[in-house]
């Protein structure tokens, strides 16, 4: 089985492999981990929860290590996805062409704000609250990207696990209490500056 | 020393620190690994890079933890950052609290659009990349964060290293060529959501 700290690293080795020539025949695992600036032992490690993939010595095959890999993702079907909160940083996601190439396809969007209710953004009506449920059930919507301020972001929450979502991308700053059932990933854009001061710092030889 | 993957798990463990009740006198590495999902091994291992810091058996003294921990990711200071691309998602992170809670001051930012340049967003007005150079030498500016459109990317990350920018946290989906001496982080958040997609498809035990 792999942990979640290895999906971390996952993700990380599927950028590798797509940014990989196409003709090649053979990756390493040592090419691998200084792409991704982990130790060779660790892809090693990674790559052996998915089973038997690579041979000793001659290396792994880039288009069968990326299917292991998205298998043991979920990435290898499509996830029909729903976005609350359609402000600045909703409509940036809604935009960006990376969770497309991915599977992820955003069927719905909802906002409470009545200006923005009805109005068409990136090719999707911009929907009241109380549709929710029916759109979830109907669309078959498993995951939720909430975009909302954080004084809202529990009570939207609440709604999301009533219509039956799975999963929920969180971008609002609190710590949602959610039931054990619904899986939840929150993201703090602050984390990955800590990892460029991280880096600056350390050229200094500090 | 500590690796960058130990630097991206440290930021985990500060988050754990600031959410713990503020009066406790000790806190252990098996909490701290059960709050951010890894091992409790790997959590002394890391703190242990950090230098002496608990006592077997007793654990860490919170406070002085989270120091050491803002000192090994550059944090225990302010930073001076500037914003490139002040579109969707460069306004979402301008108005985000999150990033000044941590020492980070984004003090200027630009655009080339001329129907942006001059106006005033989140205190701060809009300035041509023409005057980068000025800004960033005497502002004493280190971090850019990079939100412009991926055809854009390149041509104004070369113009952020030529004004002296020590670190680039790049937004635009495209593979940055910078010199050894500049640092970067690319975001990808759709890994967010391939995490997200991880957890939903093994809680139905897939
Ligand atoms: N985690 C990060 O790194 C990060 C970065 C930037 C922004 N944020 C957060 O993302 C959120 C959105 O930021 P923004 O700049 O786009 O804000 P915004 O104000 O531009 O957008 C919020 C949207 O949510 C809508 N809304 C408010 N209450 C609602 C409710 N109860 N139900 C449905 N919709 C509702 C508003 O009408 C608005 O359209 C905020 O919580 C912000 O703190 C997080
Ligand atoms: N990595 C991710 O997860 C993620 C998520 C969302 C968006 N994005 C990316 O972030 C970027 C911004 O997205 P957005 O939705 O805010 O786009 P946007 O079009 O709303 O904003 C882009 C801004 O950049 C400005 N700009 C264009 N060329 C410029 C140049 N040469 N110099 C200075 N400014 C310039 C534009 O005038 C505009 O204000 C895009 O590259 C997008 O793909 C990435």
């Amino acid at each position: 089985r792999v942990s979640r700290a290895a999906a971390q690293r996952l993700s990380l080795y599927l950028r590798c492999l797509t940014a990989w020539p196409s003709d090649a025949e053979k990756i390493s695992s040592s090419q691998i981990a200084a792409a991704v600036g982990v130790s060779d032992a660790q892809v090693r490690r990674d790559l052996a929860a998915l089973g038997h993939l690579g041979q000793r010595g001659i290396g792994y095959e880039p288009r069968e290590l990326a299917t292991a890999i998205r298998e043991a993702l979920g990435i290898h079907r499509t996830w029909r996805v729903v976005l609350v909160g359609v402000g600045n940083l909703g409509r940036a996601l809604l935009r960006y062409q990376g969770f497309r190439a991915q599977g992820f396809q955003i069927v719905a969007v909802f906002d409470n704000q009545p200006t923005k209710i009805g109005e068409c953004i990136e090719g999707l009506r911009v929907r009241p609250l109380h549709e929710l449920e029916a759109t979830v059930t109907t669309e078959g919507v498993e995951l939720a990207i909430l975009t909302v301020p954080k004084e809202a972001a529990q009570s939207v929450a609440d709604a999301l696990v009533r219509a039956g979502i799975r999963g929920i991308l969180n971008f609002a700053p609190v710590v949602l209490r959610l039931p054990q059932h619904v899986q939840l990933v929150t993201v703090d854009l602050a984390i990955q500056l800590e990892q460029l001061t991280f880096l600056v710092q350390h050229a200094n030889g500090v």
